[in-house]
């Protein structure tokens, strides 16, 4: 390396940039890496650089022994025609436009098919190395989100008279801000609960509010961040 | 020797199949995890790389039955988590990083998360980088068995999004995760609304309440309108109630009527009265009263310890539960009411012959937000028949109790987190 270097580092070359995804073998190598391109049994060794010869007999013999109709791929090699198995038929650029197209429509972007700029982008994002999977929309996992979300409604006071609301405004506990948690009390005074006379000392001093007047300065502070708010 | 060693290790760390919808990783409710020695990150303390994922993990304890606690001492092969930084080509790892931007970090079938320290990882809402936080949380989702989501809001998304401040587990992670660890069960020391007075900014005295569930030495706030708790909890119930045991209480009163407006808990052969106002229990209140006092002091004819007691309005009594008896205190004359104790299938007949939790409970609920009286006992609760329910089918009987339902599908989300993790 360079004996002496800027201060800042910046003619330092940054060995360790993620190669861009800008042509087409860049954008295959990232569609088979994260799973839009499914090798049949594929296995993906990869080995030192050092030691290459131990490569080449190695994968000599590991190709005997392997069953028919499965391929070894050598992650650094261009992959050649019959490196990768086809997709039942399907040519090479078939495989890969599926594949795009597959991961197009899990971004979120228009399944053309074509290797566009928005796809590049996609593509160049940060991202988790585990490959991709979309959840089944028809498992069970998301379900629950409906059936739970509708167990609750809002206590309505059905109840036309004199009904108390106590509107909602922030709430305290624990010297934590908690807006967003707090609910306000509907109780109307029908034969549910009985409560008509109950409320007078309170409702001397206490200002009656709409049943919808809730804070609307929501602010959405958890118990993580604990902000010390006196009184 | 080396050949076979590269085709098992390939074979044995196969990135997991994510074709299915996820799967249950882990059979057991405890899960010890370590930031591996030889994988610290060159870019944060090595307290801030354990602080995060100590908090990691919390964010999913918080919305599953599963439980993580950091082992730093057994040997490594006990550690079900392994969790390292690494450039490259790291860790033993078959899988090499690719340098600045793309891929961030990985996860394998076999428990071990690897981040590319090549990656600008930052502490949570730093507001430049990528978030250790969301990143951590995101691959220990792998590790339990999620796959990637495509849903917005998801944690589980392949891609990384920018830092937004207060990151937290939407709604689809935590049906996600539910759906394979199952929801989060327990029997609770007592549950109710608080209410308070406060001053709008325009003057005017309203009335609100927040929703508790107390269980041992933890609680948590529920937030009735997102049917979930509250970011961040359980707490630490000194945290919260100051001057309450911090081991936890057996009952929660508010008396609420024309004359009195007090609130109680009671642990015990005592009782302690709460001051709202200065969130902390009275030494001595108004009336004079030094605090702890004794239940039989207080409440005459009440034997103790009890098991849950809750005040009804509509009659001012307090009803105490103890073992398979209910004791009506009438707050008023300050004495049992006439013809108590009474057996609890007395006072609550079950509507569905047989399904009732006979005594022993555990908690005894008026929610504002149902308008409705709870019975909780272990897993289950009963709903109190109401004066509604009656009018609109008359031939309920009164203080009834409907058929039991699982606690766990009406409250959601009430999870234990490791007794180590409780305080980060």
């Amino acid at each position: 390396e360079k004996l002496f270097h800027n201060r800042d580092h910046s003619d330092v070359l940054n060995s360790h940039q993620a190669e861009v995804i800008t042509d087409k073998y860049t954008a295959e190598l990232f569609l088979s890496r994260y799973g839009f391109i499914k090798p049949v049994n594929w296995e993906e060794i990869q080995f030192e650089d050092s030691d290459s010869s131990f490569n080449d007999d190695f994968l000599d013999d590991l190709q005997d022994t392997l069953q028919e109709g499965t391929s070894v791929h050598r992650s650094r090699d261009a992959p050649q025609d019959g490196d990768h198995d086809d997709h039942s038929g399907l040519t090479e650029s078939q495989a890969f436009i599926l594949a795009l197209k597959e991961f197009q429509t899990m971004s979120g972007l228009p399944a053309t098919g074509v290797f566009d700029e928005a796809t590049k982008v996609a593509m160049n994002k940060p991202r988790c190395g585990v490959p991709d999977k979309e959840i089944d929309p028809d498992s069970g996992a998301l379900d629950a989100e409906n059936s739970s979300s509708d167990t609750f409604n809002e206590t309505e006071s059905n109840n036309t008279t004199s009904d108390y609301s106590l509107g909602s405004a922030e709430s305290f506990k624990d010297d934590i801000f908690n807006v967003n948690d707090t609910e306000s009390i509907l109780i109307s005074n029908d034969t549910s609960m009985n409560y008509t006379d109950l409320f007078d000392p309170i409702l001397n001093n206490t200002s009656l509010n709409s049943s919808h007047d809730v804070n609307s300065q929501s602010v959405n502070i958890s118990a993580r961040q604990s902000v010390a708010v006196r009184r | 020797r080396k050949r076979h060693l590269a085709t098992l290790v390939s074979k044995s760390r196969h990135k997991r199949d994510l074709s299915e919808s996820g799967y249950m990783a882990f059979s057991k409710r405890v899960l010890k995890w370590r930031l591996i020695g030889e994988g610290y990150s060159s870019q944060l303390s090595i307290e801030e790389q354990r602080y995060i994922f100590r908090l990691a993990f919390r964010m999913w304890s918080e919305v599953s039955p599963l439980e993580f606690v950091e082992d730093t001492r057994s040997p490594l092969e006990d550690v079900d988590i392994r969790l390292g930084f690494g450039t490259g080509r790291h860790l033993g790892c078959n899988q090499r990083f690719d340098g600045t931007g793309q891929e961030f970090a990985h996860a394998w079938f076999l428990g071990d998360i690897h981040f590319d320290d090549d990656e600008h990882f930052t502490a949570p809402n730093s507001g430049s980088g990528i978030s250790l936080l969301k990143v951590a949380v995101h691959e220990i989702g792998h590790v339990l068995g999620l796959p990637h989501i495509y849903r917005a809001g998801s944690i589980m998304q392949p891609s990384y999004l920018p830092q937004e401040s207060g990151f937290e587990m939407d709604w689809t992670d935590r049906k996600a995760i539910q759906h394979l660890y199952g929801g989060c069960k327990g029997r609770f020391n007592t549950a109710f609304d608080w209410i308070r007075k406060e001053k709008t900014p325009y003057g005017e005295v309203v009335i609100r309440f927040n929703t508790y569930f107390m269980r041992d030495d933890s609680y948590w706030l529920y937030d009735n309108r997102n049917n979930r708790t509250r970011y961040g909890d359980p707490v630490a119930l000194q945290t919260g109630w100051r001057g309450i045991p911090m081991d936890g209480v057996d009952a929660h009163v508010h008396v609420w009527s024309r004359k009195r407006d007090a609130v109680y808990f009671f642990k015990g052969a005592q009782f302690w009265r709460y001051d709202n106002e200065n969130d902390q229990v009275f030494r001595k209140d108004p009336e004079g009263h030094r605090y702890p006092r004794f239940i039989s002091e207080g409440f005459p004819g009440v034997f103790s310890p009890i098991d849950t007691a809750f005040y009804d309005r509509r009659d001012s009594c307090i009803y105490f539960f103890k073992n398979t008896l209910v004791y009506a205190f009438d707050v008023e004359a300050n004495r049992l009411a006439r013809g108590f104790p009474k057996n609890i299938r007395d006072v609550f007949p079950s509507v569905v012959s047989g399904d009732h939790p006979d005594g022993n409970i555990d908690a005894a609920y008026f929610s504002y937000t149902h308008n409705a009286i709870f019975l909780l006992k272990g897993t289950r609760f009963w709903q109190v028949v109401g004066s509604r329910d009656r009018w609109r089918r008359p031939f309920l009987p009164r203080n009834g109790l409907l058929p039991h339902k699982e606690v766990d599908q009406h409250w959601f989300d009430i999870c234990n987190v490791h007794p180590t993790a409780l305080k980060l």
